[in-house]
């Protein structure tokens, strides 16, 4: 799950990807 | 009066920050069910995870963050993250809420197992942001500039991010002279949590780990 991502990696993979879509 | 190109700006920014928002379903949960101390660590934690990917929604339509290099961009959304979560959070309280809900979410946040010598200064900080009853477009604004700020740790250009820094800060001091004419210090007013959400960012990480512990 997210929340055991670190909060580099959450910016990384939100960045790199779009939400939105 | 704003620019043409200066309300341009605004616009893009408050539409941004309008748009990239905590879902509506994970911002019930908080209101709706009752939670074990464990649970609600989880739940805190989800929220916490789900601020960090509006943030960056919200910074990729920054006018020219995708510009930046692209450690910088990590680096300044690393060094930021806390800073415009407590920003976003505080609005929580400053908005005008269903009776009880404010007192809820408090109440939860107190029980989640954070220690209080943490807990003051953060309820201190929500309170003087709502003190200060800043319009939609000054709490947009106010978190791009934190977004924007050039010595975070690791930024190689940092003179890059102060040419997009320094239009977000013109364009909010014109906003406060003009929609706060009665009150000369507003803007700095502002500037001054700013400070006070660097020394909660430096808290945090300790504040992180007695959190764990408990």
């Amino acid at each position: 799950p997210a929340s055991n991502l670190g909060l580099e990696d959450i910016i990384r993979k939100a960045l790199m990807g779009n939400l939105e879509d | 009066e704003l620019t043409q190109e200066q309300q341009t700006l605004l616009n893009f920014i408050v539409d941004a920050y309008n748009k990239h928002r905590i879902p509506q379903d994970m911002a019930k949960k908080l209101l709706q069910e009752q939670f074990n101390t464990e649970e609600n660590f989880i739940l805190l934690t989800e929220m916490a995870t789900s601020h960090v990917q509006v943030l960056v929604e919200f910074t990729k339509n920054i006018p020219g963050f995708l510009t930046l290099d692209h450690e910088d961009q990590i680096a300044l959304l690393k060094g930021s993250a806390v800073e415009a979560m407590f920003l976003r959070s505080a609005q929580v309280f400053t908005r005008k809420m269903p009776q009880g809900h404010t007192e809820l979410l408090e109440e939860r946040i107190r029980r989640s197992g954070i220690s209080e010598e943490f807990m003051t200064p953060m309820f201190n900080f929500y309170k003087s942001i709502c003190n200060l009853q800043m319009m939609q477009e000054e709490q947009a604004l106010l978190t791009a500039i934190t977004i924007l700020t050039p010595d975070r740790p690791y930024v190689k250009d940092q003179r890059a991010v102060e040419r997009l820094q320094e239009p977000v800060l013109d364009v909010l001091r014109k906003l406060c002279a003009l929609q706060h004419p009665q009150e000369p210090q507003y803007f700095a007013r502002l500037l001054g949590r700013l400070t006070e959400l660097r020394t909660l960012n430096h808290h945090h990480a300790e504040m992180l780990t007695s959190w764990r512990m408990s």
